[in-house]
């Protein structure tokens, strides 16, 4: 679960960026 | 409207996978999503791929749409892979999930390889984010990767000539490390 837990944090890493750049 | 559909169920299988990653025991499932939705969820991905040029250089949205597009892919085949691991008891679930996923990747794939053909950079961009999710793929140890490999590594070598070193490094980690 650690691996799957590191992988999700940069997922909603990409994701955050992203809204910030459609905002 | 429909990339902002893409975001909010990204969010959503986000959220879900986070739940089943951090309460592995809950007896709670927290499975939003049936996994017969992945055909609809291939649609959305596939109307906002439409969008994406062919001659003209992409904008920073369609791009940031196609990262959005990617995302979502990763985290559906993450999340059908989880739900079948939740299920483990119930036997034709890993075959279902198994089916789940191939028929959305076989649904968003051509369109991938489609606008991987348009130019090399385009190529590059798509070969950039597809190696990132069989990287993540990788990183989880998904059991699908090696269904979904031979499918997939089409799409990075439509250019194959002009592939970088790095990019041909990368490509090589992943297939020297089946999961």
């Amino acid at each position: 679960n650690k691996a799957l837990l590191k992988c999700l944090q940069r997922l909603q890493y990409k994701m955050g960026q992203l809204e910030v750049q459609s905002s | 409207e429909c990339v902002a559909h893409l975001r909010l169920l990204s969010w959503i299988i986000l959220g879900s996978l986070n739940h089943m990653a951090m309460c592995p025991s809950s007896d709670v499932p927290c499975h939003p999503l049936p996994l017969d939705t992945s055909l609809q969820i291939a649609d959305l991905a596939l109307v906002v791929l439409e969008s994406y040029p062919e001659h003209t250089k992409a904008s920073v949205y369609q791009m940031s749409s196609l990262a959005q597009v990617f995302i979502l892919c990763q985290l559906w085949t993450i999340y059908c892979e989880q739900v079948a691991v939740f299920n483990t008891s119930h036997g034709d679930m890993y075959r279902t999930t198994c089916l789940a996923v191939m028929e959305f990747w076989m649904k968003v794939a051509p369109t991938f390889i489609q606008i991987a053909s348009y130019s090399k950079s385009h190529g590059e961009m798509v070969n950039l984010h597809l190696l990132s999710l069989l990287e993540g793929l990788q990183e989880v140890n998904s059991s699908l990767l090696v269904q979904l490999y031979p499918m997939l590594v089409t799409i990075l070598y439509i250019h194959e000539g002009s592939l970088s070193a790095g990019l041909q490094h990368r490509i090589q980690e992943i297939q020297n490390c089946p999961p």
